[in-house]
């Protein structure tokens, strides 16, 4: 097993704080439109280091700070954190278990730690560049993909077959 | 990089092909590339469902369009499989006898890498280990509730109900 | 020509708030022009669900948007009926609740309207006033099987079961 | 009512001839996936005149001929034809019940049909011109309209605008 938990707050729709404990095997989220599914995959797509905006359908990196409701206020930071097991060696660190977060506040400032001790936001990136895990490969499939992995222009494809060399 | 490469495709490939066959229950796909250059070359895809005359992805249907980028997607994974992999509402187009398809892979594939399959279809939900319902009682604000495990709970957590 | 599309475009405008309430039960929507030439300005669209903050479209979910599209559609229907509408998987994306509001309103519409909805979707099926199945039992042709009319089989045709 | 029969032959995966009778209110066409039930949406569009090849998701006009199968050899011809009752006067034409029947063979020919009277490919089309029933306007709606209509681009929107006007 690999993930081990993600907590989140204040990201999108997450105004209280959830914690999502995972499993061997297949964990299914299921909930109504507009419910914050999506928003959970974005979440652990964000904390991997995401830097394209449009990848988590915004505009800037603000949009992902939970922004009120018709009877909540907006909060002022947006944290995510996901911790995992490190028991193959998939990763390049001596850790057996790695949490890393990743915030950002209003005025535009984030922070970025590998098991609590700050590090800069390409850390993180690093530590899944090798995996097929970094938030651009083919470990999350959503229904855009369908799309862009069959069409005409095959540069889709060739991206992934080069994150799988 | 080229021969990297080269070594990719082929077994990408070859993946594709028992992958397609095994969701689609016969038939036969393969990818191939164009011009002389690989780094360069367009990839393309060959798919024909069996009993089907070979003809151009385009003419395929939405279903038979989703599920031969479900067969390639996974064909690239196998060759290096990541530790977990993340699925949101990729069976929305497919029809019952090809869900029941897709989750078997799943259930393979669910021996060596952790899957979060984010689904509204309930045959898909039926082969989850553990079960996170999101619900917005309140407009606006995400709740995570019912948890349930087929399996033991992971250590070092007990399962919630709701969360505050 | 632009006084009648402005006419047209108030029009629009009007069902589409309409429609957007009946299908998130509340919330709010409109339509607006940016730029000064209405000819040539760019038709904006704002959605906000019932007790969410407004904001940019592409922030909804996959759901909401499909449901704001498919408001948006039947608002422009709305001004000229089209005698018939064809509808093909648009309910794909919707859960339940949303399916419910949608087929509501194609059962309203239908009173002046044909509507001709491919769907894999039970609930949507049920309100059908008239059932057909397509079927491949031989790999590559097309058959047509079980028609089922919940009200009078049209005049000059017998339900057929199965079309050689 | 409007619509009465929809008869198909050797149009795409219809080697056998089909025939559709339309009831009042709503028709539901359900099957498994690549049984034809967009194929014979697209057939409806093809005879109401669509000459855009893309919208049928085919190359050429060859492409919607049947093609053969593993058992089957192709077919030399498509035909598709469409009954509806002008009750209302909604086709500005003086019959009661319209058919207009459009073929096309291997050859590339094509013939046209009104109640039996050869025509032109445009009189199908113009029958419908100021229905909003020609074969790109809002009365048939497909899943990538669903994209289409929401994009930043606002051309396709201001499109279906103008053929409601
Ligand atoms: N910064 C934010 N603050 C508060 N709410 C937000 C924020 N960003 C997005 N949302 C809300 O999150 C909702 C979308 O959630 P999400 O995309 O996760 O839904 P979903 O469960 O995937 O639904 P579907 O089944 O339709 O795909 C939108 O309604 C949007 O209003
Ligand atoms: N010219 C042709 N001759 C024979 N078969 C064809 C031809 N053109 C398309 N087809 C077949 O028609 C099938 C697609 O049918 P269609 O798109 O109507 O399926 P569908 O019922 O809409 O399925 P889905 O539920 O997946 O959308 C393809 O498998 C394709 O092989
Ligand atoms: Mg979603
Ligand atoms: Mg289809």
């Amino acid at each position: 097993m690999f993930l081990k938990r993600l907590d989140i707050q204040g990201f999108k729709s997450f105004l209280q704080r959830i914690r999502v404990d995972f499993g061997p095997g297949i964990t299914s989220v299921v909930g109504p439109n507009g419910s914050g599914k999506t928003n959970i995959v974005e979440a652990i797509r964000w904390v991997l280091g995401e830097q394209n905006m449009r990848h988590l359908r915004g505009d800037t990196l603000e949009d992902v700070i939970f922004t009120g409701s018709a009877q909540r206020k907006p909060l002022g930071m947006a944290e995510v954190s996901l911790t995992m097991f490190n028991n193959r060696g998939v990763l390049p660190v001596e850790y057996t278990e790695i949490a890393i977060s990743r915030r950002t506040f209003r005025n535009g400032q984030s922070e970025y730690f590998i098991n609590r001790k700050p590090c800069r936001l390409r850390d993180l990136r690093d530590l899944f560049l090798d995996t097929g895990m970094g938030s651009h490969a083919y470990s999350l499939i959503e229904r855009g993909m369908v799309d862009n992995v069959l069409s005409d222009e095959s540069g889709h494809r060739r991206f992934l077959f080069e994150e799988a060399a | 990089a080229s021969e990297l490469f080269q070594k990719t495709f082929r077994e990408v490939n070859e993946n594709f092909q028992k992958v397609f066959r095994t969701l689609f229950e016969g038939g036969e796909a393969a990818l191939t590339l164009s011009g002389d250059d690989p780094l360069e070359a367009e990839i393309e895809i060959l798919a024909r469902p069996r009993g089907k005359k070979p003809q151009s992805l385009s003419l395929l249907s939405g279903g038979e369009k989703a599920l031969t980028a479900i067969a390639l997607l996974f064909a690239i994974y196998l060759v290096k499989p990541s530790p977990f992999c993340i699925l949101d509402e990729v069976d929305a187009p497919l029809d019952d006898a090809n869900i029941d398809r897709f989750v078997l892979l799943l259930r393979e594939f669910s021996q060596n890498t952790q899957f979060i399959v984010v689904t509204h279809n309930k045959k898909t939900m039926e082969v989850a280990d553990c079960l996170y319902g999101v619900t917005m009682e309140e407009p606006g604000v995400s709740k995570l509730v019912s948890v349930r495990w087929n399996t033991e709970p992971p250590p070092e957590s007990e399962p919630q109900e709701e969360q505050e």
